[in-house]
């Protein structure tokens, strides 16, 4: 069986707002390791791949795999009933027909219960080769949120590229174009600020900035951004979660035929 | 002209 405790139900909120405009239906993936996360949204461009690792947990409990097939917008419901700051724990028996969702309040005495009902989600799990990315942008995800909003207003697409002069987002719309570039900076005040560019070859690919956009819904989730680019193959933007969990998003590119 | 590729063609069975 599982048990999940987590010491605020805003974790589990925040990943789950972050992933339902891309997602409908998922499978949570638990095991004794934690709760894994994998799903493509309907056109095969997206993928999100989450996992939160048992250590987020306290105390985490799955002594064996357990499949639990979730509607996201039936959990969000249920989600809305918890406090921010409610503990939320998560238990399913072995071959499950509901999860069931408790939440506490820490300051009160008041406990909450919900069983949603299970779905049979025969999902397509895609292989993500390791990749040793040719760039990989550290950035306050603030500032990637408006980016990407900003050149959305003018384009459908962006093009990254990344020099050893810097990273520059640019787009060309209807209206005219727009670029932003940001260099290496290092911010003594507040290493939040900070944007760091690893760079061992120069790449330059373009993205569906629909798709950029959705994926900083994140942004609450971690106040850093780290994006990964090779030429020609999917863009990875990751967001940390604690004990080492993560949220990852990964964009297929447009290329020229 | 630049066409939105699909993730199957990058990422494999695993």
């Amino acid at each position: 069986m599982l048990e999940a405790r987590l010491e605020q139900a805003n974790l589990l909120k925040k990943v789950v707002d972050s992933i339902t405009n891309l997602v409908q239906d998922c499978n949570f993936d638990c095991n004794d390791s934690g709760i894994a996360l994998q799903a493509m949204d309907n056109s095969h461009v997206a993928l999100v791949a989450m996992m939160l690792r048992s250590d987020a947990f306290s105390p985490f409990r799955c002594d064996r795999n357990i499949a639990l097939g979730i509607n996201l917008t039936s959990l969000t419901k249920v989600l809305r009933c918890a406090q921010n700051e409610d503990i939320l724990t998560l238990k399913a028996e072995d071959a499950p027909d509901v999860v069931n969702l408790v939440f506490e309040s820490a300051e009160s005495d008041r406990l909450s219960e919900y069983d949603i009902k299970l779905m049979d989600i025969d999902q397509e799990h895609l292989g993500i080769p390791d990749t040793e990315y040719a760039a990989s942008i550290t950035m306050p995800s603030a500032e990637f949120q408006r980016i990407t909003r900003d050149l959305l207003a003018l384009s459908e697409s962006v093009s990254i590229e990344c020099t050893k002069e810097g990273v520059k987002f640019s787009c060309q719309g209807d209206i005219g174009s727009g670029s932003v570039t940001l260099r290496s900076h290092t911010n003594v005040d507040n290493e939040d600020r900070n944007v760091s560019i690893d760079l061992s070859e120069p790449v330059s690919l373009m993205f569906s900035l629909k798709y950029l956009s959705n994926f900083c819904k994140a942004s609450g989730l971690s106040s850093r951004v780290k994006l990964s680019l090779s030429n020609e193959v999917p863009l990875l933007v990751e967001y940390a979660l604690p004990s080492n969990s993560f949220l990852r998003f990964y964009l297929a590119p447009k290329i020229g035929d | 002209v630049k066409t939105q590729q699909m993730l199957g063609k990058f990422f494999g069975a695993p």
